[in-house]
């Protein structure tokens, strides 16, 4: 999945 | 990554090693809320799950389990160090943060991205750590003692809760498809949570300045 939908804030 | 979200995980992270440090140093946690260090254990241990299953950057991964120990160990040293749990305002830190679990849980399963394990948990982290800071800004309230509570802390959160702030700005004007509504609405809310903290902060770090002043 790209980043953007992935949770990649902590 | 944008240097607002980086710069807020750091002032987050420092914010924490700050507390753990003041507490070990001094061997003291009074006029600190235990129920709001347990609850933002709570909050990254649900909203981490994703640790071991998603991997997005060694950066993500070292920093997740950085949050999650460096919580952790405040709560231990306040239940279990014996100088510091001495010194635990247990009759003053009395809000039923339960119900705070209790009632962000049953919201995240109303309100959530998708309806699966890990996104239910992570809306429930989310909605946890808005409210969080409740019964430390209840206890500073009743206590009025900001010994442990110390500016350093204040600073670290706030600038925290506005570089996430500015980093939501950045990333809507930056990214044709940014739409993290439960994080941003939780976030305002956090922060203004953080703002009435503060402005009790503020009160009893003046009251205390003037009750030292040389007599």
């Amino acid at each position: 999945a790209n980043a953007d939908s992935q949770k990649d804030e902590l | 990554m944008n240097a607002f979200r980086l710069a807020g995980d750091i002032t987050h992270l420092i914010s924490i090693l700050v507390l753990l440090l003041k507490i070990y140093a001094t061997k003291s946690c009074s006029g600190i809320s235990l129920k709001t260090q347990e609850l933002y254990a709570v909050v990254f241990l649900a909203r981490y799950l994703d640790l071991f299953t998603d991997f997005i950057s060694v950066y993500n991964s070292v920093m997740k389990v950085v949050f999650i120990l460096s919580s952790v160990a405040i709560v231990w040293c306040m239940r279990r160090h014996r100088a510091v749990k001495r010194s635990y305002d247990k009759e003053l830190d009395t809000f039923r943060h339960y119900y705070l679990v209790g009632a962000c849980f049953v919201f995240a399963l109303l309100v959530h991205e998708k309806f699966t394990f890990q996104e239910v948990f992570w809306a429930f982290s989310i909605y946890l750590e808005a409210v969080a800071i409740i019964p430390q800004l209840v206890l500073l309230q009743r206590s009025g003692n900001v010994d442990n509570l110390t500016g350093q802390y204040v600073f670290f959160l706030g600038a925290y809760r506005a570089l996430y702030i500015l980093n939501w700005i950045y990333r809507y004007f930056t990214e044709a498809k940014f739409s993290r509504w439960i994080a941003c609405i939780s976030g305002l809310v956090q922060t203004a949570l953080y703002a009435d903290f503060f402005y009790y902060y503020f009160l009893s770090w003046k009251n205390n300045a003037k009750l030292n002043l040389p007599a």
